[in-house]
């Protein structure tokens, strides 16, 4: 059965589509059999991955209604042992289309659960900058949540917001639901807020904030124009080896004992 | 009567907060009296000016509902002719609170207009990143959008999009809405992204494009930190004479034949 992961944080343009696109990547490097749903309107991650527009016909909106199932929207990427769940604006009708519908928060639990055929070690879902119908249907999915923590200093004030949001949904509609960790992203250590910031979040979240920081890094935000994850665009980058060095951190915190 | 901008973008952290703060204290710095409405619940701008927790007694939730005037909720600033309506975490009730009243989407409208005798000359309207009710709020109710485009690959896939919504509002709830213009954020000359996005923008929407580029500055990051605008924080860094400059010529573009 699949590991499931929410990337999300409510803030916006903190590295959510770049950590659950390249994160992938690293996974399937490493052998895992990935999938990454993308879950907001904008299209990012699927922009990112090189799926045209046009080869949308079945998205993560179709999964959702129950129109379509995983293994009908799934699409390869260029990128080995990863495939992805595409997004197109549609999404953005969610909130009015489903907002009445019964069990409207479980529909995308509803939709994985019964893939328990599915082929994937790990599905990824990247969430829209808002704690709206869409991230709550992922976190009510996901075994635990990913937090990307831009190192600046706005970054800091919704975290406090989404644990408590985490909280509710553990009391509420997935007991299960654990905190995979916090990463902390376009970090610049000659920067003194980004020290700052790590230096707070530390205090305040212990362990749970992932050794590995992710630099800021040019080729991370030239990549996506490209169609590819960093890894391929440039693999001996400094994005590169943060990524890969997040996705081994990753797995070692979930080995077995 | 006062000028009511939007400042809007569906797409995350491309600067909204950051332009709405700084632009509307470049303008008091011109003498213009100017407010700044919060209307996301995290509550950036309000952060950003100084305004604490404890002392958002009232806010933009309230006006929204009809339950408190601009002049009840707006707070001063430390910056001279900046006054603030703040916003708290409410606000992200307001879909479900207001999703099935009528006339919702006139809310804002209705609320501002009513305030003929405020003393403002412009009110900017900082939007969270998504187009919900509260940005399509702020829509209704603006004379005209103001887009911030971050110099990066994702967020022109966005902008076609947003133009399309901002059509959309035109030919429905607000005839008059005007796009104000489209400012680069976060430019930097040396990294060629930043000029491919710039030549895109150009090309596709001419004389929309502010001539003023807002480029990355450090101290531009660092000032919500200390509750001021960059103006204050450091009034000679390149950030802070960027938005000057954009005040300038926002007035310019403005002004009176
Ligand atoms: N480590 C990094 N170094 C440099 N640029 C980065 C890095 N991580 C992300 N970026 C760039 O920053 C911008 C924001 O990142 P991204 O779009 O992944 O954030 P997001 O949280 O998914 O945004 P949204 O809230 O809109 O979904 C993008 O242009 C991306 O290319
Ligand atoms: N020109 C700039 N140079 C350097 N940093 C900047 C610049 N403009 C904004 N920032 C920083 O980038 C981050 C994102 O900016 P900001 O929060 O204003 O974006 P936003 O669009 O309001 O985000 P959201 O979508 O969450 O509302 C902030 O940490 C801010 O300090
Ligand atoms: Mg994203
Ligand atoms: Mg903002």
């Amino acid at each position: 059965k699949p590991k499931i992961m929410a990337v999300a944080n409510q803030k916006g343009g903190v590295g959510k589509t770049t950590t659950a696109i390249n994160l992938s990547a690293a996974l399937a490097r490493l052998g895992k059999r990935v999938l990454i749903l993308d879950l907001d309107p904008q299209g990012n991650a699927s922009t990112g991955l090189g799926i045209q527009p046009s080869s949308r016909q079945h998205t993560t909106f179709d999964l959702l209604m129950g129109d379509r199932t995983l293994a009908e929207i799934a699409l390869p990427t260029q990128v080995d042992n990863l495939m992805i769940a595409p997004a197109t604006q549609d999404l953005a009708s969610a909130d009015i289309e489903l907002g009445q519908r019964e069990g409207r928060i479980r529909l995308l639990r509803k939709a994985l659960v019964g893939q328990a055929s599915e082929p994937y070690d790990h599905i990824l879902v990247d969430c829209p900058p808002s704690l709206n119908l869409l991230t709550v249907n992922a976190m009510v999915a996901a075994h635990s949540v990913l937090v990307p923590l831009q190192s600046e200093f706005f970054a800091l004030e919704g975290l406090s917001q989404l644990m408590l949001t985490l909280k509710q949904i553990r009391q509420s509609a997935n007991p299960a639901l654990r905190t995979e960790g916090i990463v902390l992203t376009m970090y610049d250590g000659r920067n003194r807020l980004s020290q700052q910031v790590e230096q707070d979040a530390r205090d305040a979240l212990g362990d749970l904030v992932f050794r590995t920081r992710v630099p800021r890094n040019v080729r991370i935000s030239e990549a996506p124009s490209y169609a590819m994850p960093v890894l391929d665009y440039d693999p001996v980058s400094k994005g590169s080896q943060a990524y890969l060095a997040l996705a081994e951190e990753l797995l070692e915190r979930n080995a077995p004992i």
